[in-house]
């Protein structure tokens, strides 16, 4: 195809691209990748993000993103929340919409977001990738020459099976795997007990196959969940309990 | 496209079809089908299923299938659980090599699921659809001529504003709406106080979106995936509390 044509991401002002994968949807992939964006800014660096999940797009409203992108010409200046430049099909489309686009037409808008946006310098760029390994993640591996690859996977053993598929992709688009995130792995009962009610392991089986670590074990935790409603996830309320665990 | 010639799913012999759909994966569509169809088939029905979540299958997992369906001229013979009929992607490829189809080869795979397997009589005919609204629901809905909808969500108010592009579908496609199926509504703690770890209202507003009734909401119960885990969904056990629900 002609593909091979298409413009490469000039990431000489990038340091670190790390992008956010997961075999299924519904793992807490979104809610991983808005954490990890405050925490690196949190820890004094300067983040951008790129939400590419553009089926099921949710980084607008988890970050409460209120200003739209500009547009100048060609070029894309993205939204900013907290100096936390986003970039977003949610900014293009209304969130009750449905996105039905072929191929070619997503490749084509995910090179424009990749290449036409005007980020500057960054420390680290998150993508958001959909889930799964369909062909927006195969653009987004064409058209970005290194980047490394962080897979949320919650505890179910069977959640681990898509393991083999995120590994494949991998290596066919020369990401470095940098680790797993395990989400919800257990839930802390009132009188303090930990419930284990998605099982155990599942983030453990999936760092073996991929042949990488398990970085970190996420609880579930209904201050999480009403963080991301609100816009405003957790890691931005520095002083919550889950957040030290981003 | 010559879809319009593509032929017609045959179903003189099948009492009710119901589409199982949700607007985000993980919200446990797969775990409502399989419960479902042992709850009918428990309550004295013939049931089917169609598993037509082509890019992440899980109801031959789910279900415990060990035979595989039979192939005899054009026609497939349905794999059989406790009496139950299933057809999945599963039965024809590796649970961990990735499925990467377009459109037209989906449409063609999706139809001859409907066209060339005998199901004989049935009483309830269960698809359980991909997640989101894309083409394979379309193919579906183009194939099948009368089906009702029922629709999966979580409790969290953003999930039920995928009730939008849910009821556009239904819509366009004909399926009349059976109802709403809100999961995860509440976990019970060990000292009997309820959760609402992921929040609660969005079943009954996604059911006030579409016009429809709440049909019912399912706890986050550690049982309910033990059993999904293990093959045996809850409601084949008939005495847990749980399946009383379904
Ligand atoms: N650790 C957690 N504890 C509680 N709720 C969570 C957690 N992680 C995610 N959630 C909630 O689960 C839902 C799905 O998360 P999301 O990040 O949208 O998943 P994905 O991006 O994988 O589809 C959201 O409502 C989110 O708030
Ligand atoms: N009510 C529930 N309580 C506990 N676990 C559940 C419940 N519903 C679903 N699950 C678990 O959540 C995971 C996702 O469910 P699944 O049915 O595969 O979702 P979907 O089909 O929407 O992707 C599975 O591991 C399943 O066992």
């Amino acid at each position: 195809t002609g593909q091979a044509q298409s413009p490469l991401f000039d990431d000489a002002k990038v340091r670190h691209i790390i992008a956010v994968a997961s075999g299924k949807g519904g793992v807490g992939k979104s809610t991983v990748t808005a954490n990890l964006a405050y925490a690196l800014k949190n820890a004094g660096h300067s983040v951008g993000i790129i939400d590419a999940d553009i089926y099921g797009f949710s980084i607008p409203r988890m970050m409460g993103v209120r200003t739209l992108p500009t547009v100048i010409d060609e070029t894309i200046i993205p939204a900013i929340k907290d100096g936390i430049k986003i970039i977003s099909m949610g900014f293009f489309v209304e969130e009750d919409q449905a996105v039905i686009w072929r191929g070619p037409l997503l490749h084509k808008a995910i090179v424009q977001f990749l290449t036409q946006t005007f980020w500057d310098k960054l420390d680290y760029l998150l993508i958001d990738l959909p889930p799964g390994t369909g062909d927006v993640t195969l653009s987004i591996s064409q058209t970005v020459k290194e980047s490394q690859l962080l897979v949320v996977t919650t505890p179910q053993p069977a959640a681990s099976n898509v393991a083999q598929r995120v590994g494949e992709l991998a290596r066919k688009a020369n990401f470095r795997i940098l680790g797993v995130v395990e989400n919800m792995s257990y839930f802390i009962a009132p009188d303090g007990s930990y419930q284990y009610i998605f099982g155990s392991g599942g983030g453990q089986e999936l760092a073996d196959k991929l042949g990488c670590q398990l970085l970190c074990q996420i609880p579930l935790d209904t201050s999480i969940r009403e963080a991301g409603d609100l816009g405003n996830p957790v890691t931005s309320l520095k002083a919550n309990q889950s957040a030290k665990v981003f």
